[in-house]
């Protein structure tokens, strides 16, 4: 069953929220969905509403703790959470002083892909070596493009990381997709920017467009996806048919 | 004459459009002004139009090359720039390695700091080596707070880190304040998170409030601030008011 790395260095993109919404709505589509939280900032943690806890994705990577001793559960039909915890901000480095620190979280999820339909990883806004851990053990990469040019910039050298790690340490890593998020139909900024995302990567952008709508932002501080907040809503519509195509195209199902 | 580090590892929440545009009007108000661009992903290098190059960032922390040789001019009133490139992805780990990693960048600007009326560091969004060494060279901290619930997780842990900072490297970083961006008056939200940030911090938020504008993120893609792009727009507004309450909280002209 696929394992994809939700990822793109740019902050604020919208990595978070597709991860929450997407796992959500394929959660309710019969999927089993693990969402792990490879940031940090632990916001897919503190968006479903998880206390940081131990052990958390930090003592699975650092200390050895098996993964399933790690995943916890969520009120969010169908998905269960790795969660993270602060301390994963000073895993870069431990990491590395480990000296093989790119596999150590494929290995330790390896046990647990079959007990699932998809597994995403939440990714921090950064290259280091946590992110080149989630690139190594993903199968493929779904990156959301924020509908602005300081995002477009960064989207080139994203690609190019992508095949770096493609011919060191991941030789089958595909890009899954891209989705075009916070997209605000008011401006022609949005527009450009989608078409020339669509130009450059015509067969790897997503039909799915996310609009920019705040029942999205505020679906976090109630502790749930935009599924269970607001489900009429534009930005649940968004999320809800992202995650029909993805499973047309990856069928965990 | 002041060095402030721009910070919140809270990805997109503004840190590089408040680096450019607050400095933009502080040249514009006759300041001379450095722009330190800390970011791998070099979005103030390209804001400006300047094209990365070596000598960068990259080039002072690792190699040792004086900061003063890898400055030059952009086209804004005021402002020169020390620009990144994408090699420093890897510094985190290479400071590391050098056994002294957190004084790197503050020993790099020394020479520097008499010749600036105001010195401004870009962070990227993480709490790595290289914002670490950004927090050490500093004398206080400008953190951009996006009026969303998610960046306001993250701003309790953002203290914390300011405090062992300056607990263990800084002795004398500050912080100078918080300013709320991305405010979008017609959601609750927006007023919701601004006066929470308010209530907890009275002493240390701006009066002056950033709004969303799309002015503000159509200006990169022509190389320069709001000022030399839409200087009667609200942003533009925005970011004049706030290098006044800047400078007339840190007189560097
Ligand atoms: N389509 C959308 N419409 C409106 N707001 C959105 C949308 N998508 C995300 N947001 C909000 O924008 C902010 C950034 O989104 P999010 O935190 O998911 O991005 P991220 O890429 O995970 O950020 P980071 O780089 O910090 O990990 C959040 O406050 C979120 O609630
Ligand atoms: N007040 C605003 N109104 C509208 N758009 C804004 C505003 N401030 C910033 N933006 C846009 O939002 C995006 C994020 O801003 P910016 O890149 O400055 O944040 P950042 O904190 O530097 O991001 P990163 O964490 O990736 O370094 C950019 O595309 C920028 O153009
Ligand atoms: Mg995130
Ligand atoms: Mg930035």
């Amino acid at each position: 069953m696929p394992t994809f790395a939700v990822a793109n260095q740019k902050g604020g993109v919208g990595k978070t929220t597709t991860v929450v919404n997407l796992g959500a709505y394929l959660g309710a589509l019969g999927a089993r969905v693990l969402l792990v939280d490879c940031d940090a900032q632990a916001n897919t943690t503190g968006f479903l509403g998880v206390d940081e806890a131990v052990p958390s994705l930090y003592e699975v990577l650092v200390e050895g703790v098996p993964a399933v001793d790690a995943v916890v559960a969520t009120g969010t039909k169908g998905v269960e959470l790795l969660p993270a915890s602060a301390d994963l901000a000073g895993a870069d480095i431990e990491l590395f002083q480990t000296g093989q620190p790119n596999g150590v979280l494929k290995e330790a999820l390896a046990s647990l892909r079959d007990q699932y339909s998809y597994i995403f990883l939440d990714c921090p806004p950064s290259l280091g070596v946590v992110t080149v851990n989630a690139l190594v053990a993903a199968d493929a990469v779904l990156v959301p493009v924020q509908c602005e040019y300081l995002a477009l910039e960064g989207l080139a050298r994203l690609m190019n990381t992508l095949d770096r790690i493609r011919s060191t340490a991941n030789p089958s890593l595909q890009v899954f997709g891209l989705v075009m998020t916070m997209y605000d139909a008011r401006t022609v900024l949005s527009s450009q920017v989608a078409e020339e995302v669509r130009r450059h990567y015509p067969a790897l952008t997503f039909e799915t467009v996310i609009p920019r709508n705040v029942r999205l932002s505020e679906a976090p501080s109630f502790g749930c996806s935009i599924l269970d907040y607001d489900p009429y809503s534009r930005g649940a519509e968004a999320y809800r048919a992202l995650a029909l195509e993805v499973a047309s195209r990856a069928p965990g199902l």
